[in-house]
This record gives structure tokens, sequence and C-alpha cells, in this order.
């Protein structure tokens, strides 16, 4: 049960993971 | 030798600091030089989740009673916010010429920043939930210090009452915590020192409960069993001062060696 300030940091790890990856022109397919 | 100290930082830091990492080389080896993708959709997730960050950072501040999270986190949130902006200027920049190096340059430092920001902010938090446990053990600490008044066996029945609860609620804090580092020195302390007080907790009731009897039978030896008591109750003592001292460390490199 991870607290709410843990689960918010791992959904801008998430998007910022995304954002690197289009970035670097290998997701968003 | 693991970078993030706790696996629930290293679940979310490490996937995106290796993609960090990745573009930064790239864009240092100049091999990035095709024109940027339309971004702002993604961009726009990032802010929105970073959005939702600062919110529930600032409530944690304003909620939190700790002075030193209270002071770390800001700085770490402004961080967040700012590097987001960075993104979204840069994707707006890059919308308009896809090729623009400064642009493509502030969009690396905005990822950079995130990762850095994000990751101040949950070595803050945890930092945070650390001092908790601390403060546990410091009141475990502090009460096994009355061990040395204890001369009736009521006594002994109010002070067993009133520590078992925060005896088993410090042991269950620091367990839990050990299962959450990823260096094994630190582990296998807090693991070794949590046995040693499983062990060492009967034996000061024991030690205690021998001392009041042989007290009120005036028998000479009572000051052995009194020393034997004191020697229990401060290597008790050393063991949750070693449990504080581990809690501390956040990098293997800093106190491996006992």
């Amino acid at each position: 049960d991870a607290p709410e300030m843990v689960r918010q940091a791992r959904s801008v790890a998430q998007a910022s993971s995304t954002l690197v990856s289009a970035i670097k022109g290998e997701a968003m397919e | 030798m693991p970078v993030f100290h706790t696996k629930t930082i290293e679940s979310i830091l490490e996937p995106v600091a290796q993609q960090v990492s990745r573009l930064v080389i790239l864009h240092e080896e100049a091999e990035d030089g095709n024109a940027m993708p339309d971004l702002s959709q993604s961009v726009a997730t990032v802010k929105h989740a970073v959005d939702n960050l600062i919110q529930i950072g600032y409530e944690t501040v304003n909620t939190s009673d700790d002075s030193i999270l209270k002071q770390d986190m800001p700085p770490a949130l402004q961080r967040v916010e700012e590097a987001a902006t960075s993104l979204l200027e840069a994707s707006n920049m890059l919308k308009e010429d896809p090729f623009f190096a400064p642009a493509r340059k502030k969009l690396i430092n905005g990822s950079r920043g995130i990762l850095q920001g994000t990751s101040a902010l949950l070595l803050a938090f945890d930092e945070s939930e650390v001092r908790k446990i601390i403060a546990q053990c410091r009141r475990v600490l502090e009460y096994i210090g009355i061990t040395e008044v204890i001369e009736s066996m009521d006594d002994l029945v109010t002070f067993v009452k009133n520590i078992s609860p925060g005896l088993t609620r410090m042991t269950k804090q620091v367990d839990d915590r050990e299962k959450e580092l990823t260096h094994q020195v630190h582990k296998d302390i807090l693991l070794r020192c949590l046995e040693e007080i499983k062990v060492l907790t009967p034996v000061l009731i024991s030690g205690i409960k021998t001392y009041i009897q042989l007290l009120s039978s005036n028998s000479p030896s009572s000051a052995d069993a009194k020393n034997n008591r004191d020697h229990t109750c401060k290597a008790l003592g050393v063991e949750i001062e070693e449990i504080i001292r581990v809690l501390q460390l956040t990098s293997a490199g800093e106190d491996d060696i006992e």
C-alpha cells in the first residue's frame, strides 16, 4: 500500500520514460 | 552495488535513469541529428503527472510535522516543476523547428531535471519515513532506561505491559524497512540486531524479575542480579542504537564495515 507521494512519483517517472523513448524515436508507434 | 538504496526508489527511478542516461549519451555523440517528432502529447502527459505530484507534495509538506521534510521537499518540488516547464517550452519550440538545437538541449535538460527532482523528492520522503522509525526506536530506548527503577513485581508487570506494544511496533517497522533495502550488508545488520533483540528482551525481563526477588529477600546476590540486569539492558540499547545508525545509511560506501 504505497503512499500517494510514491504513486505520483511513479507516474511521473513512467511518463518521463515514455517521453524519453519518444525523443529517441523508439516508441509512440 | 545498487545505486538506489530502497527497492521502491529503485523500481521507480532505475528504468527512467537508464533511458535518460542513454539519451544524454546520444545527444553528446550528436547522433540525434534527425528531426524531432511531435512530442506535445508525451510532454502533456509528463506535465499532468508532475502537476499531480506537486499537489500531493505540497499537501504532504503542509500536513507533516517533520521540519526537515518541510525544508527538503519544496526545492525538489520546484526542481520538478521547472523541469516540466522546460519540457513544455522545448516541445513548443520544436514544433516550430524540429531541428532547433537549443530546444533539443532544453528537452534533455528537462528530462534530466525531472529525474533528479523526482529522485530528491523520493529521497526526502524516504528519509522522513526513516525518521519515524528512528523516533520509535528512541521511544523504546528511552523506556528501557526505566528498568533501573523497577523494584517490585507490580512495576515489572506495568513495564512489560507498556514496553510490549512499542517494541512490537519497532521490530515490525525495522523488519519492513529491512525488506525494502537494496544493500545486503545493511539488511544483514538489521536482521542480526532484530534477532539479538528477540533474544535479549526475555533475558532482560527475567533479569529484572530475579533482581526483584533477590532484593525482596535481602539476598547478597541482588548486587550481581542488578549487574546482570544492567548488562542485558545495555546490550539491548546497543542493538537499538546500531539499528538507528544503519537506518540512516543511504549508500553502500558510507559504512559497511563493523
